[in-house]
């Protein structure tokens, strides 16, 4: 988790389309 | 459809499900419409900025470059997300996925913003051919990018090919370390059933689906070469690498 920390943090947040 | 059974029993009904949500979460999640593209396809970038980039020191050419696949990346994260029982697989497998596919999905990505008429991609707005990363200096891994490109091109893939290839190359239980393979080789079967039957019938040529299939070895290949230029060059600026390199990038690619 901490070696990958900002991927394992983009795949928690929830985005929509207008975010990206 | 639901009573028709397709390969391995998963109903024809279900099938047409996965594929319909690829093809939307890819929809949603490209960085450009197919309609921004086609009005983009003719805007070059001018002798004068072709000569810009390539008089870049090349540090400063490699960290624009990186910024830009980290953006295309955060795309590709997004695409993930969205795919039915991705998010139901461990968050491990998650993690590896992406780590080891993400790039591998920005190229296939790639083939949209290629215009093979002309050999040019879309970088930063208007489309360049290969001699504006000239100061990259790795000549191999640009050329092969293109070549790449230009080969995908060869096979006219419609949005929804491209949707669902790109699904099944990030979904692959290729990747060491998996922890519930078999979860994701049962997702991955999905894709493929899904893939084959768009593409019967789409293309007249019976051979389609495997020429795709046979451009994934290449697309590995570039991915290694990506890391050995990336590691040659974070030898010579490893500072620009350290607090240049959008993190992102560097939690992906440093080995």
């Amino acid at each position: 988790k901490e070696k990958h920390k900002i991927l394992h943090q983009l795949l928690q947040n929830s985005t929509s389309p207008v975010d990206l | 459809q639901d009573s028709q059974l397709g390969p391995n029993n998963v109903s024809m009904g279900e099938l047409d499900r996965i594929a319909q949500n690829i093809i939307k979460s890819h929809l949603e999640t490209c960085q450009y419409t197919t309609e921004e593209l086609q009005q983009l396809a003719w805007q070059t970038h001018s002798y004068e900025e072709v000569k810009m980039y390539q008089s870049k020191p090349r540090d400063a050419l490699w960290q624009q470059c990186a910024i830009q696949i980290t953006h295309a990346i955060q795309y590709v994260v997004e695409f993930a997300k969205r795919i039915s029982g991705f998010m139901e697989l461990c968050q491990n497998d998650q993690i590896l996925l992406l780590k080891s596919g993400c790039l591998e999905v920005v190229l296939v990505r790639m083939c949209r913003a290629f215009n093979p008429l002309n050999n040019t991609v879309l970088f930063e707005g208007k489309y360049g051919g290969m001699q504006m990363f000239k100061a990259l200096g790795c000549d191999d891994l640009v050329s092969a990018v293109f070549d790449f490109a230009k080969s995908l091109c060869s096979l006219q893939l419609t949005e929804e090919e491209i949707a669902l290839f790109s699904a099944a190359v990030l979904i692959s239980t290729d990747r060491p370390w998996l922890m519930e393979p078999r979860k994701v080789q049962k997702l991955q079967e999905k894709i493929y059933f899904a893939l084959q039957h768009i593409m019967q019938k789409n293309h007249m040529d019976e051979d389609a689906l495997a020429k795709l299939i046979s451009r994934i070895p290449t697309l590995s290949a570039l991915c290694t070469l990506h890391t050995e230029e990336l590691q040659a060059f974070q030898q010579l600026h490893p500072e620009t690498v350290n607090v240049l390199f959008p993190p992102l990038y560097k939690e992906l690619f440093n080995p």
